[in-house]
């Protein structure tokens, strides 16, 4: 067979020391044929995604010899976020973890790696205007930690590879390991007339409450470049507010009569402020938009409730149908497990099958695929990700159309011992063997 | 391939690659050219992808012995 000694890398607009963004270009065309091994792309993001496909399409024979067949590709995502949660405060994940989850992203063309940072009940992100935060999380302040440097290299690793960081500090509910490092921000519980001794939510009716969170989102917005945040949201409980009597004296004041997520909306409201006026956009779970709060109208709203309040199909239609771009995360909890081969349900998840306009449509941006980690640190975190993650992927970035489940396991299998040839731990589809398995190195 | 992309035309031809004598060019018209950190590093990742194999290891004891 003739020789191909070099692919050549085309790249029509600078942008070598950028960031990736929501707006970036992965288009790319591969031609490798008598006459060129070429590739051709708008930017260097697109040019990183033509290499992976590159790599991909490169064989070998029995005999050790590579070779790669006459191919014309051209190809861009179907969707334009296409992220991975992971979520670092239930476990936490050592620095290698993370930065091996961010090849194996690539390798499936992932471009947004979702770091839910905090959660109860750790505090693991170091922060340098408030240290206590660690220091009184649960985590060992020591050892379980993300130093800046670390959250620099993160950062650094994921735009060499074209993934966006967007990182999640979930308030106010979600908050009990912030309680210790910054006395008075959670709100004390009353049990009758007298504090109970614990406590819940973020206190919104404290000014203090505000100027921290002025200054904590202050420091995160300068550390995280990506132009959105996370700022949560989710689940919170308001017995403790019910509870508190100067919050209920709050609610007389204000005129929120016995509706706490008015108290809420009045919270999340003045975070979304403080966070806008540093220049960011942001995005939050559904709750924000279920409990009515007003929220600017480039929010991007997160659908991850798959029943209640109502089926998510139904949710994409009301949140597109008010005008909001949407993420879809409902049917793509990874760390929900059972026997057998689930990836086939979350291949056949179709983003848009919501009743709604063509602009409605329009107005999904893409999904997460999530791994929640109350039962998933380093040693099981690659094989509960690997392939599965992987359904999700080609959903986001493939053709609609490619939906046949045959076609797609035989692809699936085949990169599945891909990975694991490129050193990942990734978990068996079905029955069989990898050619290279337990290959002397 | 995975993902699978939007258009693929592919033939039985092929051609071979012999890893000392390949290599990531950039084209003289590109924008991006040696020193682009992106694809330099990006560069050198593929071609350990490509040509080395560091397939996952289970721990040493089970390790059957061909």
């Amino acid at each position: 067979a003739p020789e191909k000694n070099s692919l050549v890398i085309l790249v029509v607009t600078p942008g070598c020391n950028q960031l990736p963004s929501l707006e970036s270009v992965e288009n790319y065309t591969l031609t490798i044929n008598d006459d060129h091994c070429f590739l051709l792309s708008q930017t260097v993001w697109g040019a990183l995604r033509g290499l992976e496909t590159f790599s991909q399409l490169v064989w070998r024979s029995p005999e050790g010899t590579f070779f790669i067949n006459k191919t014309e590709i051209e190809d861009f995502p179907r969707f334009s976020h296409r992220g991975l949660l992971l979520d670092t405060s239930r476990h936490y994940l050592p620095l290698t973890s993370i930065l091996d989850t961010l090849d194996v992203m690539a390798y499936n063309k992932f471009n947004v790696f979702h770091w839910h940072l905090v959660d109860d009940s750790s505090f693991p992100y170091d922060s340098f205007t408030f240290p206590e935060l660690t220091r009184k999380g649960s985590y060992n302040p020591a050892t379980h930690i993300y130093t800046a440097q670390d959250v620099r290299e993160v950062i650094e690793y994921a735009r060499l590879r074209g993934i966006r960081v967007l990182v999640e500090f979930d308030t106010p509910g979600h908050t009990l390991s912030w309680g210790p490092g910054v006395p008075g921000l959670l709100t004390p519980c009353y049990s009758g007339s007298h504090p109970s001794g614990t406590f819940g939510p973020v206190n919104p009716i404290l000014n203090s409450t505000y100027e921290f969170m002025s200054t904590f989102f202050l420091e995160v917005s300068s550390v995280f470049p990506d132009f959105y945040l996370h700022l949560g949201g989710d689940e919170v409980d308001f017995t403790c507010w019910k509870s508190n009597p100067d919050i209920q004296a709050f609610m007389k004041k204000q005129g929120f009569g016995n509706d706490f997520k008015e108290l809420e909306s009045f919270y999340i409201q003045t975070l979304l402020n403080i966070v806008s006026a540093y220049g960011k956009g942001y995005v939050v779970w559904q709750e924000v938009f279920d409990n009515k709060v007003k929220v600017r109208p480039d929010t991007i709203i997160q659908v991850w409730r798959e029943e209640a309040p109502v089926r998510y199909m139904k949710e994409m239609e009301l949140i597109t149908g008010a005008g909001f771009r949407v993420l879809l995360s409902a049917p793509w909890y990874l760390n929900h497990i059972t026997y057998g081969p689930d990836w086939r349900e979350i291949y056949m998840v179709e983003p848009l099958e919501f009743k709604g306009s063509p602009q409605q449509k329009a107005l999904v941006i893409g999904g997460e695929a999530c791994m929640w980690g109350e039962y998933v640190d380093s040693t099981n975190l690659a094989p509960r990700l690997w392939p599965r993650a992987g359904a999700v992927a080609e959903r986001l970035w493939s053709n609609k159309l490619v939906t046949n489940l045959d076609f797609a396991f035989k692809r699936l299998t085949q990169f599945r011992c891909e990975l694991l040839r490129r050193g990942v731990q990734a978990q068996p589809l079905s029955v069989g063997y990898c050619e290279q398995e337990f290959e002397q190195t | 391939l995975w993902p699978w992309p939007q258009y693929i035309q592919t033939s039985e031809s092929h051609y071979a690659i012999f890893p000392h004598n390949f290599q990531f060019q950039y084209h003289v018209s590109s924008t991006a050219q040696p020193g682009c950190s992106v694809l330099d590093e990006a560069f050198q990742r593929y071609r350990d992808l490509l040509f080395t194999s560091r397939p996952w290891q289970p721990p040493e004891p089970t390790r059957k012995q061909h």
